[in-house]
């Protein structure tokens, strides 16, 4: 299976 | 530097105020691999730096790569780096270009 998408993932510091 | 040559460019931010003050996406297994700056907050140490910019691509972190790590370990470094009282700044280096170095 593919990796899973983190290309929603945003972090704020 | 030539046309096809990407740069890069250490950043001292000082920890001059109670956050950081960016957020960051991307990260290993994703469409932007390396983690990019989305957002700078007035107010915080990036901002106070002022050498910081929207869109940068961050390769290392106090001299750890970004590479490889996915996104919530990269997260992790940079706010270790942020809260860590070993030092009263982060070393970012950064690059304008999209790429990987």
């Amino acid at each position: 299976s593919p990796p899973k998408d983190y290309e929603d993932e945003v972090t704020f510091f | 530097p030539g046309l096809l040559e990407p740069t890069s460019s250490l950043v001292r931010v000082a920890k001059s105020a109670s956050t950081l003050g960016i957020a960051i996406e991307g990260g290993a297994n994703t469409r932007q691999p390396i983690p990019r700056i989305v957002t700078i907050q007035r107010g915080g140490s990036a901002h106070n730096c002022g050498q910081l910019k929207v869109g940068q691509v961050i390769l290392e972190v106090n001299g750890a790569t970004m590479r490889g790590r996915e996104h919530r370990d990269a997260a992790r470094l940079i706010a270790e780096a942020f809260k860590t009282k070993e030092r009263d700044y982060v070393d970012f280096l950064v690059t304008d270009f999209n790429v990987a170095l």
